[in-house]
């Protein structure tokens, strides 16, 4: 705080907010580990010290006390911890409700030993001594019926065990009854299972722009474009002429992606995807720098060779030939195919254009080997 | 960074460190190309606006700058639409400086891992950071070595929190070297067999608290499995900008 103590309105353990010096307010709890409590206010700093419920979030208390829960060393041990990491907050009076220093005793001598055994201890912060007594004047909390042993964050076992809900269908017997690891199905835990791998992926991630199902099962069949429109991969609909013109037209500005390749078995014959078909670049205008812009934009650094290639007779008529664009040069900071046409006619040469790439410099140290400093013994 | 070293300077030319405002130093970075750098997403947590970060490239003492350091600010900062805040996921983001480096011998990028390329388990690799020491900040850039850990191992370490496939695990079960608060966004290295050649395969992204009793290795965000989305962020905002 920026006093030595809080303002007198913060009188008894109203707490000081570190932050700006001023008295906490009361805050929902958003901790997922504790989102079952009885109540649904706190204020910070907690009881362990920590300044925010992120800060708690990442605490090692936040992994010490659910993997404690899952040996069955007391009942209420996780709503214990919970009344340490987001204590309560009276809406009206804006105090923090402790625990009563019963539920803290009963914590301490039921699980301490069991830490012990792991070598770790008991949290310092806890000591029972500073919480008041269960019935007298200081208001404290204690369990009430149907509190849950278990949080969110784990599987409660038909045994009424706690393991952690990572442990859920992950091929090990985790619960003493081994409930963890029935009705492991994708339905049956309220998920959505791939065809073809039967992964269980979260509805959610169904037609969300990311593929999840090793075969993208969960991305395919999103949308119904019309004929002459194809799909962006947030399933917008965009017209197939406007696919690969260099201008985003998909808010994803998916239809402007994978618009060049270098392909075939050299991997270096350059195939251009636009209006929705593909296309050879004819090497007639073709140069230096558009070799350069080719390699840039596909990430693979700088052309180390570039080549024109013949057609065999016959199959060059069938292509469908792109041209370098006469405004090419014109069209700063545009992608390739926005510089590439079509045209009524073939490409005279019949030749098609290969680039090879080669990584630009990368990785290298110039200074600051790891020298062994040679010093007499 | 716990249990490491001071690093000679130059040694790690792609390290740089994300600084905004009064802060100073906030997260570290690492270069990848003249106009672009990566960090982790929870950097960005509260302070999304590009105007309010700038890159320092070619620092060793964040004290004393010195010649060889350059300075850029942010044009635009590209968090991962998935990042998840509550388990740490998809935790990485592009950042795009407002003008080129100068590559020199103490400003230079890393190397971006090729498809499906990953360091193996049990290699040593190398972490550097201006992040806490365990009992202070440093000034000077500090570098410890830390072994890759599988998945599966990993994940024993750490009960409360799945480590996914966008995860990459390393140092060591006592905690000894391990990255630290102030680390994240800084690069995880590892020399190519062949010598000479780094390559990025992770940014410092979360661990146990890591002065805390409870040790174990740092959890890195996994480099190789953004690579594609990296690439396709830079093609976008090169060629596609509006």
């Amino acid at each position: 705080c920026s006093a030595p103590s809080c303002p007198s309105t913060c009188e008894g353990n109203g707490a000081c907010d570190p932050r700006n010096g001023t008295c906490s307010r009361c805050e929902p709890i958003s901790l997922e580990l504790c989102m079952n409590l009885p109540y649904n206010l706190t204020s910070y700093p907690n009881l362990l010290g920590h300044l925010s419920q992120r800060e708690s979030s990442v605490s090692w208390e936040s992994s010490l006390f659910p993997a404690l829960v899952q040996t069955g060393c007391y009942q209420y041990l996780m709503f214990y911890a919970c009344t340490l990491l987001v204590p309560k907050c009276d809406p009206v009076s804006l105090q923090r409700v402790p625990p009563c220093r019963s539920l803290c005793r009963d914590a301490k001598e039921k699980c301490e030993s069991v830490l012990s055994i792991v070598g770790l201890q008991w949290p310092e912060d806890s000591d029972c001594s500073q919480f008041p007594e269960d019935g007298g004047d200081a208001a404290c909390l204690l369990p009430e019926d149907g509190v849950d042993e278990c949080s969110p964050s784990h599987f409660k076992c038909r045994s009424g065990r706690c393991v952690l809900g990572i442990k859920r269908c992950d091929g090990h017997l985790d619960c003493d009854d081994h409930s963890d690891e029935e009705n492991c199905g994708c339905s049956e835990r309220a998920l959505w299972e791939c065809p073809a791998s039967k992964a269980c992926i979260k509805p959610s991630m169904i037609c969300d722009g990311f593929s999840d199902c090793p075969l993208m099962e969960d991305e395919a069949n999103c949308t119904v474009c019309r004929d002459n429109e194809l799909a962006c991969s947030n399933h917008q609909c965009v017209h197939r002429t406007l696919w690969c013109d260099g201008k985003k037209h998909c808010s994803d500005s998916s239809d402007e992606w994978s618009c060049v390749s270098l392909s075939d078995q050299s991997g270096s014959v350059l195939t251009v995807f636009k209006t929705a078909a593909e296309y050879q670049v004819c090497a007639d205008e073709w140069n230096h720098q558009l070799s350069s812009l080719t390699c840039s934009q596909l990430g693979l650094g700088v052309p180390s060779s570039v080549s024109m290639v013949t057609d065999q007779p016959g199959v060059a008529g069938r292509r469908r030939w792109l041209h370098v664009h006469p405004e090419w040069n014109l069209r700063n900071g545009s992608a390739l195919q926005a510089r590439l046409e079509k045209r009524s006619h073939a490409c005279h040469s019949r030749r098609r254009v290969s680039v090879l790439c080669t990584r630009e410099e990368c990785g290298q140290r110039q200074v600051g080997g790891v020298t062994r400093h040679r010093r007499k013994r | 960074i716990l249990g490491g070293r001071v690093s000679r300077q130059g040694a790690w030319p792609w390290q740089c460190s994300l600084q905004s405002g009064q802060s100073g130093h906030v997260c570290g970075c690492v270069l990848i190309a003249r106009k672009w750098a990566l960090t982790v997403a929870h950097c960005f947590e509260g302070r999304e606006s590009a105007d309010l970060w700038k890159v320092v490239l070619g620092l060793t003492n964040l004290d004393h700058p010195g010649a060889h350091s350059q300075s850029r600010g942010v044009r635009s900062i590209i968090v991962h639409p998935r990042y998840n805040r509550a388990v740490v996921d998809y935790d990485i983001s592009v950042v795009q400086l407002d003008s080129e480096v100068e590559e020199t011998a103490f400003v230079r990028p890393v190397c971006l891992p090729r498809p499906g390329q990953l360091p193996s388990p049990d290699s040593y690799c190398y972490i550097t950071g201006w992040g806490h020491m365990g009992n202070r900040m440093p000034f000077k850039l500090q570098e410890g070595e830390v072994r890759i850990i599988s998945l599966p191992q990993c994940q024993s370490y750490f009960d409360m929190k799945t480590i996914t496939a966008r995860m990459l695990c390393a140092g060591y079960e006592a905690g000894t070297v391990d990255s630290c608060m102030g680390d994240s966004g800084g690069p995880l290295v590892c020399e190519e067999a062949d010598g000479g050649r780094w390559t990025l395969f992770g940014l410092t992204s979360w661990g146990s608290v890591c002065f805390s009793k409870v040790l174990g290795p740092g959890v890195y965000s996994n480099v190789t499995h953004f690579t594609p989305w990296i690439r396709q962020q830079i093609y976008i905002h090169t060629y596609l900008s509006d």
